[in-house]
């Protein structure tokens, strides 16, 4: 079950369309000091249904729509979709594409869609169950981990091995 | 519940200690879960030793053998449920050039089975990479991801490269 | 002591607003004091705003952006009081290349007065060095200091030239 | 007043007696990870009487003393100096050099000494008082700082302005 591509609009700093294709092996990704590139780890954690603000960064969720420049005015949502390929049905929907999508607008709540279908976030957990795909410990690798995830004190490894079993 | 988190615990002490050893090139690693009646509620302690160097706290280790040592653990968990895709967001800036080219072949080791995007800003850890993005912000605030090819990476500063997009 | 500490706030705060606009090319920065009727008990709050970019809370800045922040108030009070000598260990990690120059020009700014000693795994920045030091451990867990030539750092890895030191 | 020179014996991996030349301006400090160079920023602190053995990475005190490797055995004490230049007379004592010692060993306390006469740690304090040299923050910046004086919640900027009052 492959992922084939994030694509996001109005999102932090990505204001136009901006599609990533997710290709086979390793792929780096690289640019100056707040061009943009943590971001993107956001909208992943975002669209898999991170539920704290904080933890993205932000005071409230409406802080993840672009809110404009000097030179361009603020939207008014953000939308993210993760494109994965089905063609080995691994997800128990009929499709060989199946898109998962979060959309907020301000002072809104946030939607989630299945291939442009409404649906709740439970939906998607449940669609995903045992494949791995979800904000566990390890589909998104930060920095702060580190020091999280050997200080005894947080008892983080407990955490992350209960998620695992 | 009870032997499922015991059974987990036996699977990721054994991934832990394996990849600690090939990420050290020797030393020892060790999950140590203090028994008290209910596994549940005892306490889980992170042991890890480099070669050559005598047991310690993990405290003590240098802030490059710390995130070497937290990404072995998060890499034993992984193994349990591997995901299809991993982000990870600059955790090789600690890493001195032999840590990094590690790093790198462990997240080759995996790569058949998950899409590995990384974020960076190391030389190395991008020559290692199959496919480069780049993320610009040509007009301030507004970020735009690009292709970037090998060639540019190595013919002149790659972030330079990207400013010139 | 109130005005001992207002008169060190002004300082320290225009030091700040130009050290930073120094490091950002650009941009503004300021320390806001909120003022309850003591302000020996008011609130600090550091506002930080890269060119270009909108005001915003310095929690949505980039990795590298904060650090950046972060050693500019730094330096801010460090200018009330320099130290003869300042010890940086690894402070350059999550900084791109042209952030790195900005960095080192900083301290270059700074050394006639001030004796730097700058732990690194950064090329760029120990290019920038007047004088070099290798840390090893040829045997494990015993650190011996030797003294490296410029010549070894280019000539090779100067972490491998170290090691065979 | 140039600090000279730092010499350590016994301290953490610098088993044997090692001297760190400070030169003028911008000194890079360089090598792989684990081998001892944020141990010698550690030795700096501890030797202008940091109490806390938490921010020396330890439990306790004595954990700062050469602990053995598989090969050697621990050392009993561990010593470390800070020699100043004070032929400007900076410093009220009648030598054109200043040595600022600490010596500890096992199950006992630390000892200081100026110039090898025994003193306490408040005879140092005072000397140095109005010099910039002591514990503060910007005669030692390490990583995590980034991450504490960004923290509104941490109040760190008030701290560090209050000591620079
Ligand atoms: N809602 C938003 N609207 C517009 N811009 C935003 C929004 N949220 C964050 N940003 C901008 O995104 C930038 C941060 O981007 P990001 O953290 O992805 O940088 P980065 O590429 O990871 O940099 P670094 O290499 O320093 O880690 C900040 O400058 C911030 O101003
Ligand atoms: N009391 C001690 N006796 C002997 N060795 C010690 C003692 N305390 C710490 N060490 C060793 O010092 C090493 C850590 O050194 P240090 O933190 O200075 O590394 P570093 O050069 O800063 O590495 P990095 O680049 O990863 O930050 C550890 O491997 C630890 O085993
Ligand atoms: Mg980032
Ligand atoms: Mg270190």
């Amino acid at each position: 079950m492959r992922l084939k591509r994030v694509e996001m609009i109005g999102f932090k700093s990505f204001m136009d369309r901006t599609v990533l294709d997710f290709r086979d092996g390793i792929t780096c990704v690289l640019g100056p000091n707040g061009c943009g590139k943590s971001n993107v780890v956001d909208a992943v954690r975002w669209v898999l249904g991170e539920q704290s603000a904080k933890q993205l960064r932000g005071e409230k969720m409406e802080d993840v729509i672009f809110k404009g420049t000097r030179r361009r005015k603020p939207m008014s949502s953000a939308e993210v979709s993760l494109v994965f390929d089905n063609t080995a049905q691994r997800l128990n929907l009929p499709y060989a594409e199946v898109a998962v999508t979060r959309r907020v607008s301000r002072a809104g709540t946030s939607d989630y869609f299945l291939n442009k279908t409404p649906c709740r976030l439970k939906d998607i957990r449940d669609l995903f169950y045992d494949t791995g795909v979800g904000n566990n410990a390890y589909s998104v690798i930060e920095q702060e981990i580190v020091g999280q995830v050997l200080d005894p004190s947080e008892d983080k490894v407990r955490t992350i091995l209960e998620e695992g079993s | 519940a009870r032997e499922m988190f015991q059974t987990t615990f036996e699977q990721v002490r054994q991934n832990f200690r394996e990849i600690f050893t090939t990420l050290f090139s020797g030393g020892e690693a060790d999950l140590i879960l203090h028994k008290t009646d209910d596994p549940l509620q005892s306490d889980i302690q992170v042991m890890a030793r480099p070669s050559g160097k005598r047991v310690d706290s993990v405290s003590l280790l240098s802030g490059g053998e710390r995130a070497l040592t937290a990404i072995a653990l998060l890499f034993a968990v992984y193994l349990i449920k591997p995901s299809p895709f991993c982000l990870l967001d600059e955790v090789d800036a600690p890493l001195d050039d032999m840590n990094v080219g590690r790093f790198v072949r462990l997240l080759e080791r995996f790569s058949d089975r998950t899409q590995f995007i990384v974020i960076t800003h190391n030389k190395l850890t991008m020559e290692a990479g199959n496919h480069l993005y780049g993320v610009t912000m040509e007009e301030s605030g507004v970020s735009r991801l690009v292709s970037v090819s090998f060639d540019e990476l190595r013919g002149e500063d790659p972030i330079e490269a990207l400013e010139g997009i």
